[in-house]
């Protein structure tokens, strides 16, 4: 059995903004723990993970471990048609993920489960010279100044800065943002603002976002719930030189 | 000169 309640939608919405514009399908694993989902692009540009931890839920059960495989076009379409103090409540029967809000009145949604094209990725593990954190919507900000330019973003950071750098046919822009953490190396890698875009639909997960950052190393962004019990965590391949 | 590249070798 799996049962699983949240207080309001806003979360998995804010999630699932970003994850339907990266990956077509996921597969929601879940057991006692919580309920979690990894997943890697066609093009194998970026790998998403989410962690949803069992205390972040005002109920869950889950008995025994179980595998939703859902389109996330499908699944976005619904919880777009929630109202932000609605409570959610999934779960299943044969062959359906069932979303039931519950406001006013109480809304049923049954999304068909799916066969997996393919297996889920395992989240790989890498070792970064650099972490450090900055307000989510300083990022954001920076991504739509360097959209003026370019379609590519040059971020880098070192002891004292965080920096995003691009230029273009008719100028450029500079933003450093001084980031107060102990970052002892420097480093810095080109990225696609497209895919970097993607991810920031995920605007209300996190009032900060922890970046780490190598020399021509993938970009791992991650949105963490202050309670710490909700992760949202991507993995974004760098431009590099051919 | 620059291209998209992928995260296949981290897998």
């Amino acid at each position: 059995m799996f049962k699983a309640e949240l207080s309001n939608p806003n979360i998995l919405k804010t999630s699932f903004e970003a994850i339907s514009a990266i990956v077509d399908e996921i597969q929601f694993q879940t057991d006692s723990e919580g309920l979690r989902l990894d997943a890697l692009d066609r093009g194998h540009i970026t790998f998403l993970h989410l962690d949803l931890k069992a205390s972040l839920f005002d109920e869950y059960i889950c008995d025994e471990p179980e595998k939703i495989n859902i389109d996330t076009d499908e699944f976005m379409k619904v919880l777009k048609r929630s109202k932000s103090d609605d409570r959610v409540l999934l779960s299943l029967d044969e062959g359906n993920l069932i979303i039931t809000f519950e406001g006013q009145a109480k809304r049923t949604f049954k999304i068909r489960l799916i066969d997996m094209e393919y297996e889920p990725a395992t989240p790989p593990a890498i070792e970064y010279p650099t972490e450090f954190s900055i307000p989510f919507d300083l990022f954001k900000n920076s991504i739509n100044d360097i959209d003026i330019y370019s379609d590519k973003v040059s971020l880098s950071v070192d002891s004292e800065k965080f920096k995003a750098f691009a230029t273009g046919e008719f100028g450029e822009v500079n933003i450093e943002f001084i980031h107060g953490e102990s970052v002892k190396e420097e480093a810095s890698s080109v990225f696609s603002l497209e895919k970097i875009s993607e991810m920031l639909k995920a605007d209300k997960f996190s009032d900060n976002v922890t970046l780490s950052i190598g020399n021509d190393m993938p970009l791992t962004l991650s949105l963490k719930m202050i309670s710490e019990e909700g992760e949202l965590r991507f993995l974004l391949a760098p431009r590099i030189e051919n | 000169k620059e291209k998209q590249s992928s995260l296949d070798a981290f897998f």
